[in-house]
């Protein structure tokens, strides 16, 4: 594990930092990272917010932030921006939101750390980091720089979806990171036609993995076009589900 | 770019090269690259199928095979694994299906190289690789490797995907790789109550990127349940969808 860069331990201490992720993409890690952040803040707590999906980010599109760019203090500086209480910063601040991120895994690394060390977040008392899929460079680097950070796991029911967001829990367990719970998202779909339900994504999934992990599920959503719609025009809506997890962070 | 290994320009020379992909996860990817290969040997086509998501692996779940290990012919070959009249190589086939493979980028490299070289794929017409979500170093070695090949994108309707998907189509124009058009998945729900349409996510992005690209929507998934179900128990479900989609490409 490399050092802690002196700088970053004192603007991080005492924290507390939650990671978001689920190894399997798709599954609304952002779409809850952005509402969780949100209905923190509303909470009056003091929220920072990092998209740390380098190719895959859509957190300013979450939160109605495409045109907005970090303030530069000084040449190492950045003030993150602000919206909905929520400080924070994302790839997608730096470029068109069509234009990709080619990089190999070295490089992605140095802009998360920029992103940790250059960044003025200021006063803080949750840090929470939107992971990107899979378990490679980026979450095993937010693991190891953050040994007391907790995962908050998302996932959908289905078996496809469990079995890969299992292999994030497991990578954290292996990296002696405390898992808070899961959130199951997607759960089920109430149709606007005739009120009847339909688990399109199945059901259990979630069950077996929680039981498996030993750890609790905090919330479910359900299949809600208001929150697709509210994540495609930058108007977080605050599902139910994610304020009672805030009260369970 | 690396110098091709001279044994793998040989073994994929005339060979039809699809690189199914989509900068998004969970968008159904490998459920298109599982049923397009399925339907390509129904018609008598011989295919190849690598599952190049090193850590998202699905294939073998996909497609039943979770239990299957590949035959090892010798220290440097090994045969890939049959289902369905399609060869296919997956990370899922050396591993437990929970077991988190953290590795950081390179590592990556060389295991797309082995699969790619130390496999024995005999004589094929068809090679579909299932690409992980992003544009980091594995989109970014396959496109660098075959030239000649074509990107398939899978997206679904709504803007977050569509805009996260262009980020792979660009990055496909940017090396010189042709795009034979877009599948639109989970583009409508038709509710088994009362058979309502409800868009749950959304429509009319698929249009618009299908337009600034300048490529043809090759096809469209409605949200199925049989279609989940059969990802779940290894069962595909050729959904039509597809099948129009083999001719196309
Ligand atoms: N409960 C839900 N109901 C409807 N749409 C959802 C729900 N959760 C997420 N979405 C939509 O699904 C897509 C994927 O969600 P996203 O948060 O981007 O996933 P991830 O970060 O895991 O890739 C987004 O378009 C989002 O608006
Ligand atoms: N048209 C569809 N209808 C219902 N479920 C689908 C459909 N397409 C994909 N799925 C399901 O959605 C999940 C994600 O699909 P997957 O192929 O794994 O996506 P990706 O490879 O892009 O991550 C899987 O559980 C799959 O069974
Ligand atoms: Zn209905």
């Amino acid at each position: 594990v490399e050092p802690l860069k002196l700088g970053m331990s004192d603007v991080f201490a005492g924290v507390k930092i939650l990671a978001i992720g689920s190894g399997k993409g798709g599954v609304g890690k952002s779409t809850v990272s952005a509402n969780l952040a949100v209905a923190l803040a509303a909470e009056g707590v003091k929220v920072g917010l990092l998209d740390a999906d380098i190719y895959g980010f859509s957190i300013p599109r979450i939160l109605g932030l495409l045109d907005v760019q970090p303030t530069v203090l000084d040449e190492n500086t950045l003030l993150p921006i602000q919206a909905y209480g929520v400080k924070l910063i994302s790839m997608g601040n730096f470029l068109q939101e069509d234009t990709p991120v080619i990089w190999r895994g070295p490089l992605l690394i140095k802009m998360i750390e920029q992103f940790l060390n250059d960044v003025d977040w200021g006063e803080l008392d949750y840090f929470l980091i939107d992971l990107p899929p899979g378990t490679g460079d980026v979450p095993l680097t937010i693991m190891q720089k953050f040994p007391e950070s907790r995962l908050l796991l998302v996932t959908t029911p289905q078996e496809t979806s469990v079995h890969v967001a299992s292999r994030t829990a497991h990578m954290a367990q292996k990296t002696n990171i405390r898992i808070t719970g899961i959130i199951e998202n997607m759960a089920y779909f109430v149709c606007p036609h005739c009120g009847e339900r339909t688990e399109i994504f199945g059901h259990g999934g979630t069950e077996r993995m929680a039981s498996e992990l030993g750890v609790p599920i905090l919330g479910r959503i359900p299949i809600e076009v208001s929150l697709r719609e509210g994540g495609d025009i930058g108007r977080p809506v605050l599902a139910t589900a994610p304020q009672s997890t805030s009260a369970q962070v």
